[in-house]
């Protein structure tokens, strides 16, 4: 692990009183190492790493009896500083209903979070609908009606209509009509260099006008989160991230890489393909997972 | 190389050679490797570097020469595998369209029988590609509808069977040994089946890809990699490290969401794009 190595790196750190040059560039070139296996993007580890060397340069490492444990310790509390910053609840109306959108890439889980959202939702007392948005899948509109049905949350499609907007303004006049006080759009996966498509979701945006906007994030995702990211958040400003599948044993850099990146924090994970609710954020046990 | 300016002493060159690869998520180990391996041949120019650098990749990311698939068998069976969302579906119903384009009669085996709407999906495509569709009730066993299919198929006179599996994580030892049994009803059905086992992978997928695909080629011997979703920004790097450390070769690409969009793989134009 992080910790055995920066052990290793630093254990005679104790004996000759403070920490050279030389011992500090291997304990970083340590950290940098397991951050860019945990799939952290490289400029994001380039930036933290810094800021890592500037306080093990402090006297809380120089003058400890255990300077590898110090530096271990200075490495999560930063990282979990940096991924706990600001707040990551969700957003509700004054007048019903909250209105929170779901959008992302290919495959990233969104329709399983919307669903697993919904239940949630359903688990502490609202009345939550969901909308299905994603008209270009082979049955795309099936399977969120299928898990509608599974969950017991009412699900509004518009057959017959490639028009996504059109499919949004269905649900939310749905929505209303039904008096539901949460409404979740399921939204196509989408590249963020698709012109069109992203233009779809800024109307789609600008139609249901959301509460909430959530980007839902692969938890295998590599170096590209950045870039994904950032094209999202200029494009639909999302304020809430889901990281799906970490179920898995996929690191989940790119939970701090879109954080560092963009500022927004992460609000949910989804962490298996059954029908439960998503769990809070925990942004300790996120650097921990990250750490190695 | 854009913007690359190489000479030998320049070590800001070097570390942006690093930063490129890094970036395409080939992996520390694999950037030194690739970077190693471009020293040894001791380029003087920009032109040496490119033409080194797109030897080096091509050579990681088709290990065993030639990447084609094997379809002299008939029918020929290909089992497609993966973790959850990276395409498996559609590149089935890219691939059955690419088959009977070139005058083969395709099955698809619908043997993801327990996400919602899978066989659903999957049907759609079918349709689209012209190919027949095998499934069964959602729930049923995954084998049997592959055992089916192959039945189906020489039954019919069919030349290719695809069967699709759902989705699952190579760290779910039971999902992987279900894997593995309908692995073993394919080849008792079918001597020498299946003749592919495509390992379908996110281009996106960072270096968890090297994890996927050890695990898989553990529990159904993968014969071949499939990477998706390559007309985004992602590199898809990872192959690499998954030739190099696993031995598998990259055969199709997959491009977008339409019938066409499946490639077969092209390492010199891989790596042009990769170091680009
Ligand atoms: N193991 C695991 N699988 C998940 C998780 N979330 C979603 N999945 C699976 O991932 C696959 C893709 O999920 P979808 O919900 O269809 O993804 P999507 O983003 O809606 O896909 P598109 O609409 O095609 O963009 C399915 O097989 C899901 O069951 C998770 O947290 N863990
Ligand atoms: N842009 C792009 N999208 C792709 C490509 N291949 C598949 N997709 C999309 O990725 C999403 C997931 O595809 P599926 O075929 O359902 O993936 P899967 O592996 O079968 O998913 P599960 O069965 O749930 O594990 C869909 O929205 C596809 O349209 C590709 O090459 N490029
Ligand atoms: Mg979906
Ligand atoms: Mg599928």
């Amino acid at each position: 692990s992080l910790s055995d190595k920066l052990q290793g790196v630093l254990s005679d750190l104790r004996r000759r009183g403070k920490l050279s040059e030389a011992d500090l560039k291997k304990a970083l070139r340590e950290i940098r190492l397991a951050l860019l296996e945990a799939d952290v993007n490289f400029r994001v580890v380039k930036e933290f790493v810094a800021r890592v060397r500037e306080r093990a340069l402090g006297a809380e490492v120089s003058k400890s009896l255990t300077p590898g444990q110090e530096v271990v310790k200075i490495v999560h509390e930063e990282l979990a500083d940096l991924m706990g910053k600001g707040s990551s609840k969700l957003a509700f109306a004054g007048r019903p209903p909250t209105v929170i959108l779901l959008c992302g890439l290919q495959g990233s889980g969104k329709t399983t979070a919307s669903a697993k959202l919904a239940l949630q939702l359903r688990k502490e007392g609202k009345s939550p609908a969901l909308a299905a948005c994603d008209l270009a899948r082979p049955a795309a509109i099936d399977q969120l009606e299928q898990l509608g049905c599974q969950i017991q949350v009412p699900t509004y499609a518009l057959r017959g209509t490639g028009d996504a907007v059109a499919a949004a303004r269905h649900g939310l006049e749905q929505a209303r009509a039904q008096g539901r006080d949460v409404l979740i759009l399921d939204t196509a996966g989408r590249l963020h260099v698709d012109e069109q498509l992203m233009d779809d979701l800024v109307a789609v945006r600008q139609t249901v006008r959301p509460h909430d906007v959530l980007l839902v994030l692969d938890a295998m995702t590599g170096q590209d989160a950045v870039t994904v990211a950032e094209a999202f958040a200029r494009r639909v400003a999302f304020d809430g991230v889901i990281m799906t599948k970490l179920d898995g044993d996929a690191r989940g850099g790119a939970a701090l890489s879109v954080k560092a990146v963009t500022g927004v924090p992460i609000t949910f994970t989804s962490s298996g393909e059954k029908l439960e609710p998503l769990e809070a954020f925990h942004p300790a046990r996120m650097a921990s997972r990250i750490l190695g | 190389l854009v913007g690359w300016r190489y000479n030998p002493d320049d070590l800001d060159a070097w570390e942006g050679l690093e930063d490129i690869l890094i970036a395409a998520d080939c992996g520390m180990a694999t950037t030194q490797e690739v970077v190693e391996a471009l020293e040894r041949r001791h380029p003087r120019s920009e032109e040496d570097v490119s033409t080194g650098l797109e030897e080096i990749v091509a050579a990681l990311a088709s290990p065993r020469g030639e990447p084609t698939l094997d379809l002299s068998a008939r029918p020929a069976v290909i089992l497609v595998v993966g973790v959850n969302g990276t395409g498996k579906t559609t590149t089935i119903g890219k691939l059955a369209s690419r088959l009977a384009a070139s005058g083969r009669s395709v099955i698809v085996a619908a043997a993801d029988t327990y996400r919602a709407a899978a066989e659903e999906q999957l049907e759609v495509w079918a349709r689209r590609a012209g190919a027949d569709f095998v499934g069964s009730s959602r729930g049923g066993d995954p084998a049997a509808v592959a055992f089916d299919a192959i039945e189906a198929a020489q039954a019919r006179g069919r030349d290719v069977v695809i069967v699709d599996t759902a989705g699952r994580l190579h760290t779910q030892t039971n999902l992987m040994e279900e894997l593995a049994k309908m692995r073993r009803v394919i080849a008792a059905k079918l001597d020498g089946a299946p003749h592919e086992t495509l390992l379908v992978v996110d281009a996106t997928t960072g270096q968890n890809g090297v994890r996927q695909a050890r695990l898989f080629d553990e529990a159904v011997s993968v014969t071949g990699v499939v990477l998706t979703k390559l007309d985004g920004t992602a590199k898809g790097g990872a192959v690499l490290a998954i030739g190099n450390e696993v031995g598998l070769p990259v055969k199709l690409v997959g491009v977008g969401e339409h019938l066409d969009d499946l490639q077969p793989f092209d390492a010199r134009d891989f790596a042009r794009a990769l170091v680009g």
